[in-house]
């Protein structure tokens, strides 16, 4: 475990816990792609299929275990909770799961390290992972609603992403049979899709004016 | 080596 691996870790449970507190504290969402946080919720659950079969440490169990729980109680706050999904912008929401889960689906299928059902569920995942952020985007699109929460979540997750890249590239360049080309391409697209939110979010906060994202 | 060997990331 180096630094940026930690330092990747605690910004990606933050950036969970962060939006878990805040929904169960002022019981409201406003602003929360329902559609993103249930494909949060499946990449965790298919890759996480070695749980109880992989012991690798006892935190990345925890971590696991965290992850899901975590994931899985957001979308039962906005989905079953008589508050919280009061404020739920469903009519702005409205990209398809279907049009992310099939082709990442189909590229797993096509593209995996084994072709082995936990593996394929694995690259999916990964796939998955890297572009579950879209219909969360599109909302802030829509809505052009950046308030704090929202504002703190996609900031932290973005830092989970960064930190996560220099972990590759300090493994890399240290651990001599370490090469993940499935992990690093899809890690990679995730990141450059943050990095384009990123780079309208510090402009609209420069500029001291509403963010206004390209249609 | 990108074999499938256990996955220690999150």
């Amino acid at each position: 475990m180096n630094i940026f691996r930690l330092a990747g870790d605690m910004t990606h449970l933050m950036s969970v816990l962060v939006l878990l507190l805040k929904i169960h504290t002022i019981k409201s969402c406003a602003g929360i792609s329902l559609k993103t946080q249930e494909l949060y919720a499946l990449v965790f659950a298919t890759r996480y299929l070695d749980i109880f079969t992989d012991f690798i440490s006892v935190y990345n169990t925890i971590m696991k275990l965290i992850f899901l729980g975590s994931s899985f109680s957001i979308v039962w706050y906005m989905r079953r909770h008589k508050l919280v999904r009061r404020s739920y912008d469903k009519e702005q929401d409205t990209f398809r799961h279907f049009f992310l889960v099939l082709p990442c689906l189909l590229l797993a299928l096509v593209m995996n390290e084994k072709f082995t059902f936990k593996e394929v569920m694995w690259a999916f995942s990964l796939y998955l992972e890297a572009v579950a952020i879209l219909p969360q985007l599109v909302l802030l699109q829509r809505t052009k609603n950046i308030d704090n929460l929202t504002g703190q979540y996609v900031f932290l997750l973005g830092a989970y992403r960064a930190f996560y890249i220099f972990n590759w590239i300090y493994r890399y360049f240290t651990e001599p049979h370490y090469v993940h080309w499935i992990t690093w391409i899809s890690g990679l697209v995730q990141t450059l899709l943050y990095a384009d939110f990123f780079y309208y979010y510090f402009n609209s906060w420069k500029n001291n004016v509403k963010l206004h994202l390209p249609a | 080596s990108g074999g499938a060997d256990v996955k220690d990331e999150l």
